[in-house]
């Protein structure tokens, strides 16, 4: 572990907080992309099997069920509780061109032929995607209200810390993980634009609002 | 290092 991990992974729980607080404090989903959040459900639920039959460290194991709960009950509150205030119209990203290419990289790129390996590397790729749906939400109505985009910056940050770990872990332990490497530029170049905004917009005190 | 690092990562 190291901080730059640490900080990562701080930064993704708040993410969580933030949507959470988001949805109860405007008792709406007005906003949020339920084909996004349902891809990250998929992400953790993919990953996270290993839960039953490997230990790593009781950080590792109470982050992983956190993650696979608190998903699955963002799912509940968007599908049940505050259905009516999801508009799926809005939501139109196709999910299955993500799903698709994300099999066939797994198949292509992975550490081992078997079932819980390839279901790891079709995680990673398909986190590297995830937010894809709600980005293209985004860009349809092209503006947000503050908290989301405050969700998308912790979130975009929890991602970016992992490039310095990855660094780090290099020259400290000589370890390279090239799968989750790539993947993981990938995912965070998806959200230099949104940061660019994000930085001149919303921390200046505007709104979020896309040039039209 | 290459071969088939750990996925002690989240």
């Amino acid at each position: 572990m190291n901080l730059f991990r640490l900080f990562g992974d701080l930064s993704h729980l708040a993410s969580i907080f933030i949507l959470l607080q988001k949805i109860q404090s405007t008792r709406s989903c007005r906003g949020i992309s339920f084909k996004t959040q349902a891809l990250y459900a998929t992400v953790f639920i993919t990953r996270y099997l290993d839960l039953f039959y490997e230990w790593v460290s009781l950080y590792n194991f109470t982050m992983k069920v956190f993650f696979i709960a608190s998903s699955c009950y963002i799912l509940y509150l968007m599908k049940y509780k505050y259905r009516p205030t999801h508009d799926p119209s809005i939501d139109t990203f196709r999910v299955e061109y993500l799903l698709g290419p994300c099999v066939v990289l797994a198949l292509l790129f992975h550490y081992k032929f078997s079932i819980p390996e390839l279901l790891w590397s079709f995680s990673i790729f398909l986190e590297a995607v995830a937010i894809l749906p709600q980005l293209f939400m985004l860009q349809r109505t092209g503006e947000a209200e503050t908290i989301t985009t405050h969700y998308l910056a912790a979130l975009g940050a929890y991602r970016a810390l992992y490039i310095p770990n990855w660094i780090y872990r290099y020259f400290t332990e000589d370890m390279v993980d090239p799968i989750a490497v790539t993947a993981g530029l990938v995912q965070t170049a998806l959200y230099l634009d949104f940061f660019y905004v994000y930085f001149t917009k919303v921390l200046q005190g505007q709104k979020f609002e896309l040039p039209a | 290092p290459l071969a088939h690092p750990e996925h002690d990562e989240l």
